[in-house]
């Protein structure tokens, strides 16, 4: 069922959109690290390529549940896909640590410390992650604001691919006016909030490009096992 | 689409949608 809103609303379409973001956000994924393996660093590599591959799966069905979404051209559907995907992972990810501190909860049975992080070599890259969380801790981000934002990660994805410019554009503004009108609505004591979000973005990309570069270097390895959708994400952004 | 066929495949398949 959808979350009342917490302040009586004007009973807008753009409210209607968070409820509605708020209702399409997916069930929780397990890690699942396989208990019978010993720690090592292609053991944890393994584990987040396998929670990623099916994490995207759900993404892509949550995709679909955003207002506008579906009517654009399946091609268009595919560029924004192919080229936010790890953002909106890695979003996910700084969401579950909000309450954690120094620690990145993959999955709920996943949370990778420092010296978890380390073993897997994924120390710089979680360094990273982890000065979103701190950015988004200081926002005291909601969960309204995390699911509209995932929403704007996908719809301002910058492919170079778009076929109906015009068609993304209105998925945007729709989807910022969400924003706009839920900040203006539940933070009125901060006019410059939903910018203070939107300038997040870019701390994003930045992170979401480094977490590709880093997987897609593991991939050229060819040591850690990786499911085919996570390779072909992976590909489509290199 | 060949090179993403996967992607293209759960976009055009409903059944991957979670259930609301």
């Amino acid at each position: 069922l959808p979350q009342p809103m917490k302040k009586p609303c004007n009973g807008t379409l753009v409210n209607k959109i968070v409820s509605h973001l708020l209702v399409a956000e997916p069930e929780k994924i397990y890690a699942m690290p396989d208990p019978s393996i010993p720690d090592s660093d292609i053991k944890a590599l393994t584990t987040l390529c396998d929670l990623a591959d099916r994490e995207l799966v759900v993404i892509i069905g949550w995709a679909k549940h955003i207002p506008g979404f579906s009517t654009l051209s399946l091609g268009d559907q595919m560029s924004l896909l192919q080229s936010a995907w790890m953002e909106i992972l890695l979003l996910g990810v700084v969401f579950r640590s909000l309450h954690f501190d120094d620690e990145l909860v993959f999955a709920e049975d996943y949370v990778m410390d420092e010296e978890l992080s380390r073993l897997a070599g994924l120390l710089d890259l979680n360094s990273a992650i982890l000065q979103l969380v701190r950015k988004y801790k200081s926002l005291k981000l909601d969960k309204e604001e995390f699911v509209t934002l995932k929403a704007i990660a996908l719809a301002n994805s910058d492919s170079m691919h778009i076929e109906d410019s015009e068609a993304v554009q209105k998925l945007q503004d729709v989807l910022h006016e969400a924003l706009q009108d839920y900040e203006g609505n539940q933070h009125s004591e901060d006019v410059r909030r939903a910018g203070k979000l939107l300038m997040t973005l870019p701390l994003l990309r930045q992170t979401a490009t480094k977490a590709v570069q880093h997987f897609y270097s593991i991939k050229l390895e060819g040591k850690v096992p990786m499911h085919k959708l996570f390779l072909e994400m992976l590909e489509a952004k290199v | 689409t060949e090179r993403h066929k996967i992607l293209h495949k759960l976009l055009q398949d409903g059944s991957s949608s979670p259930d609301i």
